[in-house]
């Protein structure tokens, strides 16, 4: 069961380090950049679950109604034997109407790996497999984020189906209703 | 299995991206340095794999012939949502009686995250399951990357268990063996 293990990497790995830091970085951003992300509603790193694997490297290929804006400050540990390993996250700015939203947000980074498995012949990974692995996934991930005390509060889940028409503002409206 | 997810998620996401730039990588590294890496055998990511899962965040911690030197130059991509994500390698200076020899080395950072779950009272994980998992972590990792065309010979996967003398420069020592 691939996603198991991928989930507790992405909360070990990743989620467990980042989180803790990220009100700092967010008062550092907010000191930069005029106090864009004032509502403590959006001092959370949303995570984008797309059931489909399907993942783009910049949301604004998704929906045109996000455009990527600036960075937080970034943060760089020493992991692994790498000196000032590097952790990004982008601040992107989300049309609703006329008016300008801030978010942190990006993809869960493990949905891109079951989307390679995918389409690897060596994997041995079909794309039924792969739907049942991302559910698994964010089942795994939300059972370990709900006990992990140290992340509380910090992050937001947004796991959802694109949808079948052509509904070309889906994902902005989607960020927006978290 | 764990182990299998991590591995896939290690090629897929990390080596099957960064391995191909990795000559550009070292000319612009040698033409800045001086041509520190000038025998094609050092043009390769090492990689190490204790099969202990004790991982140190810069390797001079295992063993003070080896030093943190330089950086290649960093790779950035736009990954998953994330603008310009860093990926770094850093190139150690490692003592051989009076020699330096240069070497871009690290640990694989997925050993972290078995080490980091037989820790999580929520994980599970034992310290007989992390053992067995690193094994099988450095077997599907290998069996991975010598059917990777696009990988090949750029690499060195060096596994290893810890001696239990006191011998201070093992490290050092296996590095420059391989
Ligand atoms: N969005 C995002 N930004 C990050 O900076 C980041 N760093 C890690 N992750 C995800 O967290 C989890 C745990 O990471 P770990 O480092 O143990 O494994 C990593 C690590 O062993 C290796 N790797 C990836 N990027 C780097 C890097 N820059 N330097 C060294 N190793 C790396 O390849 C594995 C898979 O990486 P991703 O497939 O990008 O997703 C990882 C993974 O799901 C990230 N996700």
């Amino acid at each position: 069961n691939v996603a198991h293990g991928l989930a507790w990497s992405y909360y070990i790995g990743y989620l467990k380090i980042v989180l803790p830091y990220l009100k700092d970085r967010i008062g550092g951003f907010n000191r930069a950049h005029n106090n864009l992300l004032k509502c403590k509603e959006t001092w959370k790193l949303h995570i984008l679950l797309p059931l489909s694997c399907e993942i783009h490297s910049d949301l604004g290929e998704a929906d045109s109604n996000i455009r990527s804006g600036m960075d937080l400050p970034e943060l760089s540990l020493d992991r692994g034997g790498t000196k000032r390993r590097s952790y990004k996250h982008t601040v992107y700015e989300i049309l609703d109407e006329d008016k300008k939203n801030y978010c942190i947000v990006e993809y869960a980074t493990p949905l891109l790996s079951l989307h390679a498995m995918s389409q690897d012949e060596n994997a041995a990974f079909s794309r039924q497999d792969r739907l049942e692995q991302a559910k698994l996934f964010y089942r795994t991930l939300e059972g370990i984020l709900q006990r992990a005390t140290d992340c509380a509060g910090c992050y937001r889940l947004i796991v959802y189906e694109e949808p079948r028409d052509d509904n070309k503002h889906f994902l902005s409206k989607e960020i927006l209703q978290h």
